[in-house]
This record gives C-alpha cells, sequence and structure tokens, in this order.
C-alpha cells in the first residue's frame, strides 16, 4: 500500500491523514504537541510526536520511503519551509505543502514543493460558487458556464417524479440532466425522469451555471 | 444584484469576497485591521472598518437588507458566535459561518447559523481524494466510496479511445463511466466510448473510489 506522512496534525493535515487512512492508505502523522499525537493514535497507522523540522527525526522516521509527504503546518512559515526543504533533500518523491500566501507558495516551490495548496483561498472560492444555492451542496465546474453540481433535494420536492422536480434524463435536451441519485448508502446511475425523489436524497447532476441558478430561483 | 455581507477579511473570507464580486454580486467585507479594508479597497463594492460584534455597526450596515452574510471569522470563536447571533437577529435570510470544529459548528446552527464551513477539514478531505492521482484534478464524492472526478487526459493517453483509455459508455457495466469530454470551451455529453481522446481534454467520470485508484495504478 502507498504510504504517506504528514507533517503537522492541525485541522487540514489531521484530515488529510484521516480521509487517507480510510481510503487504504499506510499514514505517518507526525506533531510536536503531544495531545494531538494522542488524539490520532488509532486513527492513523503511526502517530508519532516530533519535530518536522529535525532532520535526524524525518531520517528515522523514513522520510525517504514515503511515496509522498504533506507539509501541513500552516502558522509557522519558517517551520513549514525548513520541513519541506528537508523532505526536498531525502527525495521524497511527491511533497505537497500548504501555504498561507503565493508569495510563500511560490517559495516553497523553489525550495522542490511539487505542489502547494491554499485551503482558507480555495474554500472560499467553492464556497462563493455555492453561496446563494444552498441546495448546492458541492459544485465542480468543467467550464466557466457549465459544470457538475451536487444538490440535495429540498424536502418540498419529496415524492415528486425527477422530471417534476425540474431534472431531465434526456442528454440531448436543455436543463439539468440527472445524472445520479443517492438515496441512504445507495447509488442510482442515470435514472429514468419519472422515477420519484425521497426525502434525504442527493442528486448530481450536469448542467450550465444558468440552469442551476434557475433551479435555484424557481425553488425559492 | 443580490448582496453579501462578508465579516472578516482574513484569507477564507476575502476569498469568498472577490470571488462573489467577480460574480457579479454586490459585496460588503467588514474587518476590524485597518491594512486588511484598505487591502480590499477596490476588489470588492465596500471594503469597511468595523467590529463585527458591535450590533449598532450591524444595523448601520443594512445588514437586515442583505441575501446572505458569511461570518468568516475563524480564531476567535466568541466574536464568530455573538456576529452568527447578532445576524439570526436581524432575520439575514442566509447566514453561513466557518466553523473551527464540529462542538463550534453545532453551537453556531443552534443560534441561527443555516450552514456552517470547515475549510481546513473540506480541503484536507479534498487533498486526500487527489493526492496520489495527480491526475484528478477535482473530486466530488457521492458517497465514501463513490464519486465523480475531474481527470486531465494524460498526454501519453492522447488519440486512444475513451475505451482504450480505461473508460466506458455503458452505465450498466462495471468500471469508471464517462459523464462528459470538455475540450478548449466545448463540452460533449455522454460521449460514446469509441471516439478518440485528445491532448488536452479534461473528462468527468462516475465511479467507485478503488476503480478511480486502478486507474491512476494502470496509468504510473
Ligand atoms: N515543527 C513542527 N513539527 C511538527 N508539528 C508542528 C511543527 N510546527 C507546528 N506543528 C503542528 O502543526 C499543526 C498545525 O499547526 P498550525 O500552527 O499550522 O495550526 P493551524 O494553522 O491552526 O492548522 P489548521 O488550520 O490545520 O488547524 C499543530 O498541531 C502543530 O502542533
Ligand atoms: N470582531 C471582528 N470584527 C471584524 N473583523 C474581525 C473581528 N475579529 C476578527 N476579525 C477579522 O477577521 C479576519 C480573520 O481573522 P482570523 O483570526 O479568523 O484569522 P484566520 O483564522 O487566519 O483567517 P483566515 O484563515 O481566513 O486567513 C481578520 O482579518 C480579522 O481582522
Amino acid at each position: 500500500a502507498k504510504s504517506v506522512m504528514i507533517l503537522g496534525m492541525g485541522r487540514f493535515g489531521a484530515s488529510v491523514a484521516h480521509t487517507l487512512f480510510q481510503m487504504g492508505y499506510d499514514v505517518l502523522g507526525i506533531d510536536t504537541d503531544e495531545k494531538v499525537v494522542q488524539e490520532n493514535v488509532g486513527k492513523i497507522t503511526f502517530s508519532v510526536q516530533g519535530d518536522a523540522t529535525n532532520e535526524s527525526t524525518l531520517k528515522e522516521l523514513g522520510a525517504s520511503n514515503f511515496d509522498a509527504a504533506v507539509v501541513a503546518i500552516g502558522t509557522n512559515m519558517q517551520a513549514s519551509l525548513m520541513s519541506s526543504v528537508l523532505l526536498a533533500n531525502l527525495d521524497v518523491p511527491l511533497i505537497v505543502a500548504r501555504a498561507q500566501d503565493e508569495l510563500q507558495g511560490n517559495t516553497l516551490q523553489r525550495m522542490g514543493v511539487h505542489r502547494v495548496i491554499y485551503p482558507e483561498q480555495e474554500m472560499g472560492e467553492f464556497l462563493a460558487h455555492s453561496l446563494l444555492n444552498p441546495d448546492v451542496l458541492e459544485y465542480m465546474d468543467l467550464t466557466p458556464d457549465y459544470g457538475i453540481s451536487k444538490i440535495k433535494v429540498p424536502d418540498y420536492l419529496q415524492d415528486q417524479s425527477i422530471a417534476e422536480a425540474g431534472f431531465t434524463d434526456d442528454w440531448e435536451k436543455p436543463g439539468l440532466k440527472i445524472i445520479a441519485v443517492k438515496r441512504g448508502k445507495e447509488i442510482t446511475l442515470l435514472p429514468g425522469e419519472s422515477e420519484d425523489l425521497r426525502k434525504g436524497d442527493v442528486i448530481a447532476v450536469a448542467g450550465k451555471d444558468d440552469d442551476l441558478e434557475k433551479f435555484h430561483t424557481d425553488h425559492n
């Protein structure tokens, strides 16, 4: 199984770590804070106390043998830079680091970080797209005006057919096209538009941003 | 045009604000920090200095007339709670707040916040899904092990058919099912699997996380 080291187990680092572990990866998390280390025992493969800026610590933990490392230290820019440089020197094949701003991000990339993440900025953009479309739980753009949306079916649409609710199963027609309906843990792919929706259903649809906007205004 | 008030113009708040402004919304950002306020002049409709926990400030700014408000204060939980309660009392129709953890999030919801965002945690999950799958530009989960992925077609797969590249157009069969191909600004929905992919194509597919993982390992 692939192995990933997470340096800094704050909210971002821990979330990456836990998700990877649940996906079947071997995950080692390192943090200076004893409380944080303890909290993560059992939630990942190994939860270790240590300083990510300490070269011998990283060597002893076998950093060179990992498939990837994520530098998830946010506030301490110096620590983030130092750990990234150490990982680069240890030839870790994929180094991802979070950054607070583009200046830090560019600096990290020059130091050998392969990919920079801006969690707060990226979530901000994402929220903006789904803000006034609260039924839109998630949105993935394909072009600037076309995308795939994950919509929580509003309660009052329950027991209506997919067509009555405003979606189509005909991909040649305009409008929001239904890709899948998730009910509990079950997924139904490309359902017919005469099928009913139930309370709590979550649907994935493909369509123009304008049609998504219209769906929202029609229903609000 | 719809109007949104952003309380706290840190990296998350400013990102929501700038994106909304670029999307055509009227955006008012409020922050206690003069430097932050100045930085945002011209980037949003109005950039104002003030304390989001001050009821008369929110009243004077016409908070009740906004379509939505985003409480983007992260570290100061008390300020985040107070502003949220004030907005709820002013009957703002949509209040979104960020939270550091579920305890804070649940508390905010009880106080009238309609939607809670966990930027760090949500970006962490998102990164985990695309970490060792660099071709996966974005991922939207439908269930814990099934989702929709936006994949950048690796160069060496160009001029191969969709089927040769490892995707299917048969939604009854197992495997990654092709929803759409984006080429330049054009979108082709539910293409046939004998159609060729070209350099630079971006595709949206639906499938099990395991199949996505397998696609990646087959190609790396
Ligand atoms: N040199 C270091 N070595 C190991 N862990 C560190 C080091 N410096 C900070 N950390 C840990 O990294 C984690 C994230 O710290 P940070 O100061 O970035 O908090 P944060 O920005 O609030 O993080 P998040 O937004 O992910 O919650 C903390 O748990 C902290 O103990
Ligand atoms: N009571 C308040 N009224 C208005 N603005 C505030 C108030 N409290 C904090 N802010 C502002 O909110 C912004 C975000 O502050 P915060 O302490 O949450 O930083 P942060 O967690 O690093 O934010 P981000 O992660 O979005 O960069 C800051 O610019 C700060 O000045």
